[in-house]
């Protein structure tokens, strides 16, 4: 495993310990996407579901069983926990997730490596990953206040997919790795998506002042 | 040749 995976993994590991943090600690998901959260355990269910039929190493797997295992609890706080779920915010929360799964399901039925179940899950996967936060952008663009957990939340999220690119990089130059178009363009897509939201991030950063994202 | 790339990403 070269380094940039390993940072991009790292990345998206502390996103989500970052939430969690947000939520057990100070019993709060205000900013967070329900929308967003709900479609990452899509995503994980969908590619993961070969876990308990293909080995690669146990790494791997420990990993899929975390980010399976956290994304369906951190659902659960947001959705049943008494004190959690009231800070959540359900009125600007409002992005239906139809339009993101229906695309990306139909868009996996047609351009896949191979017709099989798993196959067009795992491409699906990929597809609805790279537009999963989109809900979230949204709820921060009409959030007044962005919290600084939040706002590192996000960064840490993006993040992860950039250096993965990298690493993809990495792989195919230096590795001798095939090309894997289905996975680099989706990729490339979903840190495209943050490139806004970085733009702002940065600048706040910078600044020393509050995030705000114009609406 | 390419190594072919399996899916042990995440």
């Amino acid at each position: 495993m070269n380094a940039f995976r390993l940072a991009g993994d790292m990345t998206h590991l502390l996103s989500i310990i970052l939430l969690l943090h947000k939520i057990r600690a100070m019993k709060s998901c205000a900013g967070i996407s329900l929308r967003t959260q709900e479609l990452y355990v899509i995503v994980f269910v969908t590619r993961y579901v070969d876990l308990s039929m293909k080995y690669y190493s146990f790494y791997n797997s420990i990993m899929k069983i975390v980010f399976l295992g956290t994304s369906i609890s951190i659902v659960w706080y947001m959705r049943y926990h008494k004190v959690v779920k009231q800070t959540y915010n359900k009125d600007v929360d409002t992005f239906r997730h139809i339009f993101l799964i229906l695309p990306c399901f139909v868009l996996a039925l047609l351009i896949n490596r191979a017709f099989t179940v798993i196959e067009v899950l795992w491409t699906f996967s990929l597809y609805l990953e790279a537009v999963a936060i989109l809900p979230q952008l949204v709820l921060l663009q009409r959030s007044r206040n962005i919290d600084n957990l939040t706002g590192n939340y996000v960064f840490l999220l993006g993040a992860y997919r950039a250096f993965y690119l990298l690493n993809w990089i990495y792989r195919f130059f230096i590795e001798n790795h095939q090309v894997r178009w289905i996975p680099w363009l989706s990729g490339l897509l979903q840190t495209a998506i943050y490139a806004d939201f970085f733009y702002y991030y940065i600048k706040s950063w910078k600044n020393r002042e509050k995030l705000k994202l114009p609406a | 040749g390419r190594a072919v790339s399996r899916k042990d990403e995440l």
